[in-house]
């Protein structure tokens, strides 16, 4: 039968908790081992990146949506940590059966990859609340006097002090990765992948305009034809 | 089930697109 929104998220909600609920807080066995296979093990590194970014996240929540949402905060990072450590590992089985390599030195030790992956997750999660949704600018559990902001995306950007062109690298492998995701959370995470493409890859400061610089250094860029007269 | 387009290709993966090949 049809929900009402607020029905439909709250199933949303249930089904989100209910699948993390077999996701640790922490590495599985089988992912501690990839992170042990790596020529550096980036497991401490990992683990002290998740405090600060908690930290980052928790106070930077509670500012949008109001001081007494910090709680709401930490929880939305817990589970969103449990879903960055499960599809991490649903990815790295997927590079290992594709490459054959079971060591992900050079991935595993990109603070970017992790940063990427940590603040996709937190966008389903959040997507998943409806606290980030193109549809209605997203909505605030905050009220009283302070000044509230949205957090809809490109905000979780801001936050990680991400580049979006980063977080672009990895929508399409966290889909893949996590077949559990709803229609509405894929629909959105399409929808700040089209947004990334349009726009926010080409602002300023973009990484892609290095890689494109390497690319045309290279020799890799084709050459461009002349005008016809 | 949803439509995103898969634009990947079979032998490209997250490894390529964080410069690790």
């Amino acid at each position: 039968p049809p929900q009402t929104p607020i029905r439909a998220a709250m199933t949303s909600i249930q089904l989100l908790r209910g699948d993390l609920t077999s996701s640790g807080d922490q590495p599985s066995a089988n992912l501690l081992t990839y992170f042990k296979h790596c020529t550096v093990d980036p497991t401490q590194d990992v683990q002290k990146r998740l405090e600060t970014l908690g930290q980052v996240f928790s106070q930077t929540f509670g500012q949008a949506v109001g001081p007494h949402c910090v709680v709401y905060g930490r929880q939305r990072f817990a589970l969103g940590v449990r879903l960055y450590y499960r599809v991490m590992e649903e990815m790295l089985k997927s590079e290992e059966k594709r490459l054959s390599v079971q060591n992900f030195n050079k991935l595993l030790n990109d603070s970017t990859f992790h940063t990427s992956l940590l603040a996709c997750a937190l966008e389903v999660v959040m997507a998943t609340y409806g606290e980030s949704s193109f549809k209605n600018g997203g909505y605030n559990h905050g009220g009283g006097d302070s000044a509230e902001t949205n957090v809809c995306f490109p905000w979780i950007l801001n936050v990680f002090n991400l580049a979006a062109f980063d977080f672009y690298k990895v929508i399409e492998s966290f889909i893949k990765a996590d077949p559990t995701l709803s229609k509405d959370v894929v629909k959105h995470l399409e929808t700040c992948e089209n947004l990334i493409m349009e726009r926010l890859a080409w602002r300023t400061g973009s990484p892609l305009f290095e890689l494109l610089t390497q690319e045309h250094e290279s020799g890799g860029a084709e050459q461009v034809e002349t005008p016809a007269n | 089930s949803h439509d995103y387009h898969y634009g990947l290709e079979d032998h490209e993966g997250i490894s390529e697109l964080f410069d690790c090949d």
